[in-house]
């Protein structure tokens, strides 16, 4: 589902580069769920986002469903994610000034759907989150682990192929962190493939894959056990 | 040092209100290190934002080292809070196109420090939290987690007198997590007084003093412990 061989991803800012992945190797089966821990400033968005096709490596090469990312288009690479992939984004990134079932909204527009299947969609997401009540107010009128929640839905609601989630608990309380992880699972069931990162050692033990990412590198912790 | 009796707080947008703090009564004295945990969308950033004169109460009593709050006009408030209050934000709030040296500054340029005092302390925080090398960097080019560690630097960096933390480790993996909680208990035994959200119930566990607010209102649970 996934291929990254040999992915470096370099940033240069004022005469300073930052290796923020270095010869990244990494296969992701299609069905499979893998958790993502690491230190703090290790990689770990840089690896969604380049895995999610909103950033290009530096070099290496990188497979998505088959496909040879590398020699894709801007535009193409854009159609391909629209398509594929939903995220649950590290800063949430919802929109200011949409209500929050229009910010739900917004993935589906891409998917070709009829307004009473979007809306069907937004409104079950929302309610699994507990949020259906709240559904006009904007996101500033929510609190933080409120705001999360609709981030969460909104990658839920677009039944994406491959989803690519950064933290999405951060902001939650035990209880609830739990039950969100029971919704991935469930949509996990269903077929989508899931990439997670998190700082939760919870979540992390209850995944039947972990990567760790330290320095930029992949340390596939499943390899050294006797299964 | 704080002192809330009977506060309420009520947000109303399009005719429904929201009772985010109901009757909320909680005594905080100088010195302390308090934690608070309770359910997403509980009241927690709102108490923290009242406790810091950022938003006023709809009605009760708050007095802050002795001040009735309630009395001052919004100026006052504000030249209060820039004197005696340091924040860590839920959203780590950093300025976007400043650099971090910059951003850590901004909160240090109402204490009447001399340029050479403020300089010192900007680097000595940054140094603190691992980011001395990055100090001519802006945010956008931070991972969430370093991101996280300016707005800590911010804070430590004002030595203010009461210091208001929502969630300041939710981005950062469980060793800097700890690394964070000893800065902090670094400066509460410095005499800064300490009131913390956190939805991390190791750190939680770890402070002398733990408040759960549930919808809205105050359980204090070490009323219900021998000591
Ligand atoms: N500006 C606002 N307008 C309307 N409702 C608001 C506003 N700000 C907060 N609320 C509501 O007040 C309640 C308390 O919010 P608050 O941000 O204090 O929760 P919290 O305990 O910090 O939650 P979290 O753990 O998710 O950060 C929530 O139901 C929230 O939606
Ligand atoms: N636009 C950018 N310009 C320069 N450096 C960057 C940029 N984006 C990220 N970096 C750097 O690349 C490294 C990896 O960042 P990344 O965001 O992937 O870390 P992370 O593992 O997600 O960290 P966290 O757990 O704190 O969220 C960090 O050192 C970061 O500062
Ligand atoms: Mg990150
Ligand atoms: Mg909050």
């Amino acid at each position: 589902m996934l291929k990254m061989k040999g992915v470096n991803k370099v940033y240069t800012t004022d005469m300073i580069e930052t290796h923020a992945l270095r010869e990244f190797d990494l296969s992701v089966e299609s069905g499979e769920f893998v958790t993502v821990t690491g230190p703090s400033g290790s990689g770990k968005t840089t690896f969604l986002n380049i895995a999610g096709l909103l950033e290009t490596a530096t070099s290496g090469s990188y497979e998505l469903d088959g496909v040879d990312i590398l020699g894709l288009s801007d535009s193409q690479r854009s159609v391909l994610r629209n398509q594929k992939v939903g995220f649950i984004f590290q800063g949430f990134n919802l929109i200011p000034d949409l209500n929050l079932f229009d910010n739900v909204d917004v993935p589906l527009r891409y998917r070709g759907l009829s307004a009473k299947e979007r809306k069907a969609r937004i409104e079950e997401a929302l309610a699994r989150v507990g949020l259906a009540a709240r559904a006009k107010h904007v996101p500033s009128q929510l609190s933080g682990g409120q705001q999360q929640r609709v981030a969460i839905a909104r990658a839920l609601a677009g039944k994406p192929k491959f989803l690519l989630a950064d933290e999405p608990t951060g902001n939650l309380d035990s209880l609830m962190a739990r039950q969100v992880m029971e919704l991935l699972e469930e949509i996990n069931t269903e077929g989508t493939t899931i990439v997670m990162v998190t700082h939760d050692p919870e979540l992390a033990a209850r995944s039947k894959r972990n990567i760790q990412i330290v320095d930029g590198q992949v340390c596939d912790m499943n390899s050294y056990s006797v299964s």
